[in-house]
This record gives structure tokens, sequence and C-alpha cells, in this order.
């Protein structure tokens, strides 16, 4: 069965997207079978991904009301081994549809419960907040990959989101753990960036991955080519770190 | 009758906290009352303004429930002129209560006219997201304020947020205006950046303003020490920016 990682965080802009995209294509090109899920309505993860056309696709909306198969939805990539199962804007609408009904925050883990392609991973692209779509991709995951922006906003935002986690465990889905936080546009000349991290690893320990994601320009100009840094550039320093961090991640795997 | 903008922007980390707490500071500064709302359940924008202990503290979610009146929950912060209605933890389950009761749109709209106190302005600090928060805050405002960031994932969401803020327009305040779009951590030494620039300037015309706030490293370090930018570092570029952002504004309000 896939290893299902939410890779959430309610604060916006701190690499989520990025992290989803170029982690899945570094995890591909190892041959792993990696599906993502965009649950954001924003779809950044189905443009930086190269899907067009949005709106006349079977979406991941669908795929949460249980309306479509996730195999109905999903779309292979350009990268080898990498399909996505595309978001749509009526997601937006999903909190409002799904408040009233009876297990809302289970809808995800239904789904995917039913999804018969053998894939290694799925990798959940969460949008920026702690509604009932995060709830659902936390309650569907085996575990929540955290990306964190090195500013002071970022830190401030993990105290809730850990609070979140330890809630949806105990009430929802006791098999829910941290996979780990990821370092995301850390900038070596900038004592803010040193400080918080820092910070972080006193905070969470070994939990902190030791691959730090730099700043570093062709990961933001990679998504108006519709392609994965890994693919865009592979020699720089963006491609590199996310490159590392999935070898980082298979070899903890193997240690478990 | 104060004039009421909401900054807002469902794509995160492009800047709406940053922009609140600056215009905010700068606008007092010329001697007009101002107030921050902080509509956001993560409270960056009460952190940023040196908020603390925000658990203990009448909040916007009373307001807006109309549990209590703005009155009792505002806070005159160390900048002359400027108080805040800080934010609550508990502002997360708004939409959840909301969802289901009549008029649910218009309860920030109510609150904000029981307001005896004389603002000039009120500014709305909103989440990343375009939920019932936002929608109260588009309702409840006369104009929105966008920051757009210079990113390629910051633009693509641009229409989502317009054909949003038409629909409100329409269907339930029909004052509704854009105020202007400002052009958020721009890096001229980054095509990417100028690009964007050019993009918005022909789909936006003249509602962009001239202004453009540049990446500023000590825009990002001014939040831990609990002061808006201006205060922090006021000869700075960012702080610059955020002063010559509030004279364009007042200068385009002469001229209406
Ligand atoms: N390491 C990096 N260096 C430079 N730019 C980056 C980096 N990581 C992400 N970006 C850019 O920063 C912006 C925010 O990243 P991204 O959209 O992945 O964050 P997010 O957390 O998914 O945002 P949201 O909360 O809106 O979903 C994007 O424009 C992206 O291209
Ligand atoms: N011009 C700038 N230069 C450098 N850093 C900036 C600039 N503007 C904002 N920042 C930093 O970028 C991060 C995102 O900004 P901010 O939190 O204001 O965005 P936001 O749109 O309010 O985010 P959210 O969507 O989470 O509410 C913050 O850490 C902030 O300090
Ligand atoms: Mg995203
Ligand atoms: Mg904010």
């Amino acid at each position: 069965t896939p290893k299902v990682i939410a890779i959430a965080n309610q604060k916006g802009g701190v690499g989520k997207t990025t992290t989803v995209i170029n982690l899945a294509t570094a995890l591909a090109a190892t041959k792993k079978k990696v599906l993502i899920l965009d649950l954001d309505p924003q779809g950044n993860a189905s443009t930086g991904m190269g899907v067009r056309e949005k709106n006349k696709l079977i979406n991941s909306y669908q795929v949460l009301l249980g309306k479509r198969l996730l195999e109905d939805a999903l779309i292979w990539s350009e990268v080898p081994n990498l399909a996505i199962v595309p978001s749509g804007v009526d997601l937006t609408g999903a909190e409002i549809e799904l408040v009233n009904t009876s297990q809302r925050e289970y809808f995800l883990a239904k789904a995917l419960r039913k999804c018969k392609t053998e894939f290694d991973y799925i990798l959940i692209d969460c949008p920026p907040s702690l509604n009932l779509l995060t709830m659902n991709a936390l309650v569907a995951a085996d575990s929540v990959l955290v990306p964190l922006q090195c500013e002071f906003y970022a830190l401030e935002g993990i105290a809730m989101l850990v609070k979140t986690i330890k809630r949806i465990k105990r009430v929802f889905n006791p098999r829910l753990e941290i996979y780990g936080v990821v370092l995301t546009m850390f900038d070596k000349r900038n004592n803010l960036s040193i400080m918080v991290e820092q910070d972080v690893r006193n905070f969470f320990g070994d939990k902190v991955f030791n691959t730090v994601i730099p700043r570093n320009v062709r990961i933001s100009e990679a998504p108006s080519h519709g392609k994965p840094v890994i693919l865009y550039d592979w020699r720089c320093a963006g491609a590199q770190a996310y490159i590392q961090l999935a070898g980082e991640m298979l070899k903890k795997e193997r240690q478990m």
C-alpha cells in the first residue's frame, strides 16, 4: 500500500507546492511510483506540472466527494512514474458542501482506499488553511511533511499546526505522524534564516531534515515553464537540494 | 464615515499582512485615524504590531459574531492614531459556525456599522483563502487593495480573485471596487519580477500603483521586534516604499 504524505502548513507561501512537485519528481527519478494529489483550489501544483485547461478535466473535487474514481482523474505527467490528480476551482466550495455531511473529515480517506493503482507514494498538496480540505488530507495521510519558510511569521504559525496535527491524531487518525520538517527559502546571508534554523532544530530535533532548501531564483522561474525545477535546470542549487532531500528521505525510511 | 479597505489575495505569502501594517502606520503618520482589523486566524498582523497574549484579549472573532462591540476589542498601538482589533485562534472555527446562519456574509458589515469611533481608514487583513472570513471582509469593505507578489503562481491566482470580487459586487456589495494593485517583493535583478510587472500593468492599467515594494530583508526582520518596518528602520528601502505608497494613495484620493 502507498505511503500517503500530506504536505501542509497553514502559513501561506512557505513552499508547500514547490516541495510537493520537486520531491515527487526526485522520488520518481529513483523509480518509485508517485502520485501528486492537488487539493488546493489555486491549482498551483497542477500548473507547475504542466497541466493545462484544468476546468475541462476530472479533478480532485470529484474524487474527494466520491463522484469519480481516482483512476479516472489521474493524468500521467511528462516525468516517468509520476501522475497527478489535478485540482479544480470547485474545490473552493468543498468546505460549504462537506460541512453538514456526516464523516466530513473522512471523504478523502475513503476515496484513497478505493485506489487500485500501485503507487509507492501519494503526496497531497494542501491549501494555506486548516480548513476541511486540509483536515481531509491529514485524516487520509500516514504522515505530514511540513515545509517551513525561514521567516518570523512562519515560525509563529508552527505551534498552531502541531496542535492541529495532535488533535487529528487523537480524534480521527491515530497513525498520523510528523514525517519531518524541511526548511525552505534559506538565505545564508540573512541572520533571520540562521536564527529560524536554530530555533527549529531546537524545537523539533531530528524531525528536521538535514537538507535545507536554499532561496534560488530558478525555482521560482520553473512554474512558468510548467516544469519541476529538477527538469527545468537540474544543475541549479534548488534542484540539487530537492534531489538530496529525496535521498535523505529514502535513507531515513530504510533505517526505520 | 471611515473608508473600509480589505487587503485580500487568496495566494499565500504575497505580503498582505506586511502591507496592512505598514500602510496603516504610514497613513497614521499623516494624522489620519486608522484601525487595523486582523481577520486572519494566524494573527500575524496582531503580532507584527506588538500585540502579545492574544488569547487573553477580546478579539475579531467576537466582534464578527456580534458578541462584542468593536470598541471593546480595539487596542491603541504604540503608533499614534493607530488602533488594532486583534485576531483570535477561534477564528479558525468561524467558517463552520457561520455557514448555516442566514446573512452569513454580512456579519462583519453589521459589526462595523455599530462602530462609533471616528476612524478615517479601516484596513482589514484577510487570510489566504476565499472563505467566509474573506467574503465578510469583501462585503463590509468599500474597496479592495490587492498585494501581488512578483512571482508566477501569484499572477496565476489573480483571475480567480477578480472573478470573486465581481461576484461579491454583483450579489452582496454593489459599492465594492478594486482600490488598486500593489506589486510586492520586487527584485530588479530578477527577470521574473520585470515580466510580472509588465503583465500586471497591461492587465490592470492605472489600477496598479506606481509605487513598487522591493524585496528588502529589513521588512522580514521587523515582525520579530513587534514593530512595523517604518518604526524598526524608517530609512530602509522597504519602509520608504510604504511611505511613498501612502502618499500616492492620498494623492489619488484627492483627485477623485
Ligand atoms: N526555495 C525557493 N527559492 C525561491 N523561490 C521559491 C522557493 N520555494 C518556493 N519559491 C517561490 O515562492 C512562492 C511560494 O512558494 P509556493 O507557492 O510553493 O508556496 P505554497 O506554500 O505552496 O503557497 P500557498 O500557501 O499559496 O499554497 C512561489 O512563487 C515559488 O515559486
Ligand atoms: N517586501 C518584502 N521584502 C522581504 N520580505 C517580505 C516583504 N514583504 C513581506 N515579506 C515577508 O514575506 C513573508 C510573507 O509576507 P506576509 O506574511 O506579509 O504575506 P501574507 O500575504 O500576509 O501571508 P499569508 O498569506 O500567510 O497571510 C513574511 O515573512 C514577511 O515578513
Ligand atoms: Mg501551494
Ligand atoms: Mg497574512
